[in-house]
């Protein structure tokens, strides 16, 4: 039978609290098998950026929702910890597949991609909690407050970098439910459509440097 | 199952995204 709203965002609450409790807050034994595999190990950075991006969204949270907030926040940034870590393992999984190696290490050592997959993280247990989907009720409401890209801003993270992880994303997250997706696919049509273009985006340099590359091939004849 | 469109090729992933490849 159809659910109410409410019963709907309620299971798919506990859809993602319980596909996450066998997720540690820690990484897996074979998470740290691929941090070790790497050049240079990225365990203790991993650790260190997530301790400073805990602090920063539990008080961004806490700005944006209401003073008593900021524990709130602190809970929804150790469920998305879970999730980055569980959806980081599996990323690993498929790049391993795809490309036969173990060592990740400058992938592993990139802070934009720690950053960005955790912010992706957190932007699916928002959505989950209803905090960062638009709602039809306008702007007045605080849930709005947290509404992507707010994330970005958060964790000052270009939305060309955030974009990056989204596919990948989605592939990894097994258990995501079409809401979920939907709204990411959302995310990343305002981010080609608007935010990517914005000053100071990464992907004016990409272009420059795309454009200076081409510059000595010969222009393509017209077709006729 | 939702109906989003994966844009990336087999030889395309997180790697040579974040230029690690």
């Amino acid at each position: 039978p159809p659910q109410t709203p409410i019963r709907a965002a309620m299971t798919s609450i506990q859809q993602l609290r319980g596909d996450l409790i066998s997720s540690g807050d820690q990484p897996s034994t074979n998470l740290a098998t691929y941090f070790k595999n790497c050049t240079v190990d990225p365990t203790q950075d991993v650790l260190k950026r997530l301790e400073t991006l805990g602090h920063v969204y539990s008080q961004r949270f806490g700005q944006a929702v209401g003073p008593r907030s900021t524990v709130l926040g602190m809970q929804r940034f150790n469920l998305g910890v879970r999730l980055y870590y569980q959806v980081m393992e599996e990323m690993l999984k498929m790049e391993e597949q795809r490309l036969s190696v173990q060592n990740f290490s400058k992938l592993l050592n990139d802070s934009t991609f720690h950053s960005s997959l955790l912010a992706c993280a957190l932007e699916v247990v928002m959505a989950t909690y209803g905090e960062s989907r638009y709602k039809s009720g306008g702007v007045d409401s605080a849930e709005t407050d947290l509404c992507f890209p707010w994330i970005l801003d958060v964790f000052r993270l270009p939305a060309f970098d955030f974009y990056k992880v989204i596919e990948s994303f989605i592939k990894a997250d097994h258990t995501m439910n079409k809401d979920i997706v939907k709204h990411l696919e959302t995310c990343e049509n305002l981010i080609m459509e608007r935010i990517a273009w914005r000053t100071g985006s990464p992907l004016f340099e990409l272009l420059k440097q795309e454009h200076a590359g081409g510059a000595a091939e010969q222009l393509e004849t017209p077709a006729s | 199952s939702h109906d989003y469109h994966f844009g990336l090729e087999d030889h395309e992933g997180i790697s040579e995204l974040f230029d690690c490849d």
